[in-house]
């Protein structure tokens, strides 16, 4: 654990509590992709797994139990109670053409080809991209609301800060595992256009 | 992390 490391784990749980209460507090999910949240939700479902046959920590059973229970809740709130006010319309882009060439990557380029590493990658690899809804669905409609764009914020902010962690890891550890350095990049880089508008914008962003 | 690491990172 470093700096680094724990502050990307606070601006991930950030991220996910600051969606999950404005779409409470609202009692609207408008603006946000629904398909969004069920690829994190499976992104959490396949990568968690190690839950049920390894103990590593209690910061990172907590931790883990809180993401998985947060990604499912904000999926209900958006499917089923605050269904009506999903703005589905908006929210076409089509999950199968990350999902399934993603699938197909994982089992391709992985540590290990068992079937808890070959979820493992393929969670790393999907959660990469995960946000693309989300982004294609601002971009189509032209806008996000102010809250909105902190989370973005805060999950584009928590994988730059793991790859400072993973910087500090290979300095003093010797660790590096390059799928994870490589999709945690490619999901930094996702971000940096939004990153920019956050910046110089400061509010609810209009295209 | 080799395979048989435990994963610490989330």
């Amino acid at each position: 654990m470093n700096i680094f490391r724990l502050t990307g784990d606070l601006s991930h749980l950030a991220a996910i509590i600051i969606l999950l209460l404005k779409i409470w507090k609202t009692r609207s999910c408008a603006g946000i992709s629904g398909k969004s949240q069920i690829l994190f939700a499976l992104v959490f479902t396949t990568r968690y797994l190690d839950l049920l046959t390894s103990f590593i920590s209690l910061y990172n059973t907590t931790m883990k139990v809180i993401y998985i229970g947060c990604a499912y809740a904000t999926v209900y709130l958006i499917y089923m109670k605050f269904k009506a006010t999903y703005d589905g319309n908006h929210d076409s882009f089509r999950m199968e053409f990350l999902v399934v060439p993603v699938g197909g990557l994982a089992c391709l380029v992985n540590h290990d080809f068992s079937f808890l590493e070959i979820l493992w990658t393929f969670s790393i690899y999907l959660e990469s991209v995960a946000i693309l809804p989300q982004l294609f669905m601002i971009s189509k409609t032209g806008e996000a609301e102010t809250i909105t764009t902190h989370y973005l914020f805060f999950l584009g902010l928590y994988r730059a800060l793991y790859l400072f962690n993973w910087i500090w890891r290979f300095y003093f550890e010797g660790f590096f595992d390059m799928i994870a350095i490589v999709a945690g990049m490619v999901q930094t880089i996702l971000y940096c256009d939004f990153f920019y508008l956050y910046v110089t914008k400061g509010q609810g962003i209009s295209l | 992390a080799e395979a048989d690491d435990d994963k610490d990172e989330l």
